[in-house]
Parts: structure tokens; C-alpha cells; sequence
């Protein structure tokens, strides 16, 4: 464990915690989107199907454990408990498109042709993309809340702080897995537009407001 | 190889 590692993890855990408690004080879940969010709940339950096969340490436990209840209870307040506030209109983007292509390039880039090998690297996959649903919500709406664009930046630092841990980690460890840097770049990059506008407007204390 | 290997990331 390293500081970027650790960084990274609290930042996408305060992310994490930043969309509860926007939906939970507004009772609101206007401007999420709940696409993004299933895609998040699948990537994470994917991922940590090796909390059954495997202990790591109690942190990486607790974190998973966590990542996994958040993510289905944000599906959950979304889809059952605060509906009637869900923006499906303007949550259009097909997770097919997704979903699909990632299914089928874990099934061709993975580290080892095994069940639980393939879940993890289609949930690598997946994750560097489940965030699009969400960017093209707020592209087609113009406009985010500043909850969640801190949000954003919460959950796009997130990723960018793992490719300083992935660098730490090569050069002092020696240690580098290709799928997930590959795709945790990927992830990054598709954020890169929305920090310019987080930095250049929300920064300054202005909505996120996209040009016309 | 890797896939041996636990993931200690998340």
C-alpha cells in the first residue's frame, strides 16, 4: 500500500459517500444516472467474488464489503426506495454497447481462461466504461448539480491516483498488471473533458453548464 | 503467473 493507492481508495470511497448523501438529504435522485450506477453495482459484484476464495487483509475486505452494499443500495434508493425522482428521461444510453464488447474482450484478453480470471478482468473492463452513461446524461441535460460534480471528480480522481500507485508500483515493486493499467488509462481519459469544466467552472463557484 | 496471485487491489 502506498499513498497513491490509499488516496485513490479514499477518493472513490468519498465519492461513494458523496452520491448517498445527495440522494438520502434531497430524497432525490434527479441528475444520476441510474444506468451507471447498475453498471457500477455489476462491476463490483464481478470483481469481489473472491471475498469467498480469498483474504487479503481486513482493509481490503471492510472496502469491498462496502463498495459492494453501496453500490446495490444506490441501485436500490434509484429504482425502488426515491423512483419517482429518477430522471429516466434523459438516462437513454444503451449499457448494451457496454456491456457486450466488454463481455466478449474479457473473454479474449485476460491474464487466464478461468471463470473467476474472466469476471475480474470483464469487471476492469466494464468499469474503465460505466461512467458514460452517466457523462451522457449530464451532456444531454447541459447541466449537473455541484454535488454531483464533486461526485465526478471524487470517482474520475479516483482512477487517476491508481495510474500514480500503478507507476509507484512498477518502479519500486516491479510489479505491473497491463489489463488494468490499460483500462484504468481509458477510464481516466474519459474524464479529462469533465475535469476542465470542474476545474475552470465548479472550482470557481459557477454550476457545471455545458456550452450551447 | 498473475492470475495466481491475490489481488490486493481494488
Amino acid at each position: 500500500m502506498n499513498i497513491f493507492r490509499l488516496a485513490g481508495d479514499l477518493s472513490h470511497l468519498a465519492a461513494i459517500i458523496i452520491l448517498l448523501i445527495k440522494i438520502w438529504k434531497t430524497r432525490s435522485c434527479a441528475g444520476i444516472s441510474g444506468r451507471s450506477q447498475v453498471l457500477f453495482a455489476i462491476v463490483f459484484i464481478t470483481r469481489y467474488l473472491d471475498l469467498f476464495t480469498n483474504f487479503i487483509s481486513a482493509y481490503n475486505t471492510a472496502m469491498k464489503v462496502f463498495f459492494l452494499g453501496s453500490s446495490i443500495g444506490t441501485v436500490y434508493l434509484m429504482y425502488l426506495k426515491f423512483k419517482a425522482t429518477y430522471d429516466h428521461n434523459h438516462d437513454t444510453f444503451r449499457i448494451e454497447f457496454l456491456l457486450l464488447p466488454t463481455a466478449l474482450l474479457s473473454l479474449v484478453l485476460n491474464h487466464e481462461f478461468s471463470v473467476m480470471e474472466i469476471l475480474w478482468t470483464f469487471s476492469i473492463y466494464l468499469e474503465s466504461v460505466a461512467i458514460l452513461p452517466q457523462l451522457f446524461m449530464v451532456s444531454k441535460t447541459g447541466e449537473a448539480e455541484s454535488i454531483t460534480s464533486h461526485y465526478l471528480f471524487a470517482l474520475g480522481s479516483y482512477r487517476g491516483l491508481y495510474i500514480l500507485n500503478w507507476i509507484y508500483r512498477y518502479y519500486f515493486e516491479g510489479f505491473y498488471d497491463i489489463i488494468a493499467i490499460v483500462a484504468g488509462c481509458v477510464q481516466t481519459i474519459l474524464y479529462c473533458d469533465f475535469f476542465y469544466l470542474y476545474i475552470t467552472k465548479v472550482l470557481k463557484g459557477k454550476k457545471l453548464q455545458l456550452p450551447a | 503467473s498473475l492470475s495466481d496471485e491475490p489481488k490486493d487491489e481494488l
